[in-house]
């Protein structure tokens, strides 16, 4: 574990408690893409079936279970509890554009053609792209709220720490994983655009607004 | 470059 995994790590955690708190403060999801949502939730469930067949660590073990049960947590809130508050007009990918293309390329490319391989791979794939609805409810709308704008940024920058983690870690430690390192700069690059506008909107005190 | 995957990353 060198700083940039843990910080990445630290970020995705820190997205995932705003994205929750906004909620249970607000008592709302509006703003939020549901898509986007039952995509993560498909992700963890994918990639963390290896919690059944390998233990990595206490921590390794305790982040997943947490990523997993907030995914779901987040849905039964967006789609039960807060189900008056979810915006779906504005919510309109449509997620089988994504599903069933990175399902057929998980199929084509991984590193072995077994089950929990090509889940994972599938997860890796999918999570890369799993912001689009999100991304595209936000330029439907034109605009997004500041807390809403904190909760992309921390989860697009665990991605980009993430990469820096596997620089590290190809230098360091002779590690690299082609799949993983082509979709996280993938996954990475879909925030760009947003990073700008929050680095020039958000951080100066404006509110995340779209030209329109 | 040996190509090693990083499952034990999150």
């Amino acid at each position: 574990m060198n700083v940039f995994r843990l910080l990445g790590d630290m970020s995705h955690l820190l997205a995932i408690l705003i994205l929750l708190l906004k909620m249970w403060k607000t008592r709302s999801c509006a703003g939020i893409s549901g898509k986007t949502q039952i995509l993560f939730a498909l992700v963890f469930t994918t990639r963390y079936l290896d919690l059944f067949s390998s233990f990595i660590s206490i921590y390794n073990t305790t982040m997943k279970l947490f990523f997993i049960a907030s995914s779901y947590f987040t849905i039964f809130l967006m789609y039960s509890k807060f189900k008056a508050t979810y915006d779906s007009n504005h919510d309109s990918f449509r997620m089988e554009f994504l599903v069933v293309p990175v399902g057929g390329l998980a199929f084509l490319v991984n590193h072995e053609f077994l089950p929990l391989e090509i889940l994972w791979t599938f997860s890796i794939y999918l999570e890369s792209v799993a912001i689009l609805p999100q991304l595209f409810m936000v330029s439907k709308t034109g605009e997004a709220e500041t807390i809403t704008s904190h909760y992309l940024f921390a989860l697009g920058s665990y991605r980009l720490l993430y990469i820096f983690n596997w620089v590290y870690r190809y230098y360091f430690d002779g590690f690299f994983d082609l799949i993983a390192v082509v979709a996280g700069c993938v996954q990475t690059i879909l925030y760009c655009d947003f990073f700008y506008l929050y680095i020039t909107k958000v951080l100066k005190g404006k509110k995340l607004s779209l030209p329109a | 470059i040996e190509i090693i995957s990083t499952k034990d990353e999150l």
